[in-house]
């Protein structure tokens, strides 16, 4: 079973077109592994992206040295994923 | 688990294997045989039935809606709106005056789990994947997007040609069987006026076309019925949507279902992106199921309204 432990979905937002389209790059950047949940639409629209724990460094300083602002949206996916599991396994007892 | 014997005991405000989905399916089938039918319009790639209900209150071959959630498989709180809004349907016959005023003249189609390999995959195996689960020759990489893979723009800008990418478009049109199982059922049919394909999670009610900007021709209509169903939508509980074309209200999507449903002459073609009002994403918490499937239904309800008005 495929897991997440670490991975964290960060809440990216765009403060003009400049900063989005350097946030569209970040598709490209297949060495992060990024799965973005929210792509990116428009300014005024957060980018939502999952990024596993092996990349969370570089994607913070690769976002922080453009002055990009992010919040991390999900602290740690796995944590989340454990709690719908238990509370899908408790509702059915 | 303690299975329901019955779809009044059925829990909607949780979230449900595929195997608990197709035996409240059955079950609604069971407990309303003159209103409710269950179609297989053919099979996943992994051998699933593609099942589809069918809520009909006689008549031939209808004007008819189509609906259907969790194409996009760990979008959950879609296929768990799609199985609370077959509840709603025979709860609101012969009770609703507008949903009984529909289906006096129209057929529903639900389709509830549209990528059941997808959907069983993320309870088994990988809860964050969205594809099918057909290999892709060649590649290590497995699936393919099936909001992509649909003969509309297909190949242009918006979907990839990367099996590996979350947008993987395939190797051909409606080379996925959850795809061309619709595409075949649509045509014979032929007398489709509305379809909506449903996912989440960003709050959008959007309409042709997403592989081009130009407009389509009812954009006009269909932009006014959009705010309508918003509005509708938002009266509940306040829940934000913002509307208009896919590629001017999401981004550019090449080969999706709706492009080729209105190319197809289907007016009324919608997609919904359903809420995440919070920071949860797709793993919204079961306890927003209902409340989300209550404002989603005001919207369809609107769609559905409006096009049994005004068939063509």
């Amino acid at each position: 079973k495929e897991t997440f432990e670490g991975h964290q979905v960060l809440r990216i937002v765009a403060k003009d077109e400049t900063q989005l389209s350097l946030i569209k790059n970040l598709e490209d950047m297949v060495e992060f592994e990024l799965d973005f949940w929210r792509g990116v639409t428009d300014v005024s629209t957060p980018v939502d992206v999952r990024v596993p724990f092996h990349s969370l460094q570089s994607v913070k300083i690769h976002l922080e040295s453009r002055d990009i602002e992010y919040s991390i949206m999900i602290e740690d996916l796995q944590v989340m994923l454990d709690e719908e599991q238990q509370e899908m396994e408790s509702a059915a007892r | 688990t303690a299975e329901p014997r019955n779809t009044d005991s059925f829990d909607f405000s949780r979230y449900h294997t595929i195997s608990e989905i197709y035996s409240f399916q059955d079950m609604l089938v069971a407990e309303n045989p003159n209103l409710v039918s269950k179609i297989v319009i053919g099979q996943s790639y992994e051998g699933r039935p593609l099942n589809v209900l069918k809520f009909s209150t006689g008549g031939t071959n209808r004007p008819a809606i189509w609906i259907d959630t969790g194409i996009h498989s760990r979008e959950w709180v879609t296929q768990a709106s799609g199985t609370w809004f077959a509840k709603k349907i025979v709860t609101d016959y012969g009770r609703d005056p507008a949903i009984t005023a529909i289906l006096n003249k129209m057929d529903i189609f639900l389709e509830m789990v549209t990528n059941p390999d997808g959907y069983y995959y993320t309870h088994n195996s990988n809860r964050m994947w969205r594809k099918t689960r057909k290999p892709n020759s060649g590649s290590s990489c497995v699936g393919v997007d099936p909001n992509r893979n649909w003969d509309a723009g297909f190949g242009a800008p918006g979907a990839s040609d990367n099996p590996c990418s979350e947008t993987y478009r395939g190797p051909s049109v409606h080379s996925e069987s959850e795809v061309k199982s619709i595409v075949d059922f649509v045509k014979s049919h032929s007398n489709f006026k509305a379809f909506v394909s449903i996912h989440s999670y960003s709050q959008m009610l959007m309409y042709p076309y997403g592989y081009t900007k130009t407009p389509c021709k009812d954009q006009t209509e269909l932009h006014n019925l959009a705010k309508k169903a918003i509005t509708d939508l938002a009266s509940l509980y306040g829940t934000s949507y913002t509307y208009g074309s896919i590629i001017n209200t999401i981004y550019q999507a090449s080969g999706n279902t709706i492009d080729w449903t209105y190319d197809q002459g289907i007016k009324y073609s919608y997609t919904f992106e359903l809420r995440d009002t919070g920071r949860y994403g797709f793993i919204l918490p079961a306890d927003q199921i209902i409340p989300n499937a209550k404002e989603t239904w005001l919207a369809l309800m609107a769609i559905m309204d409006h096009t049994s008005k005004n068939i063509y």
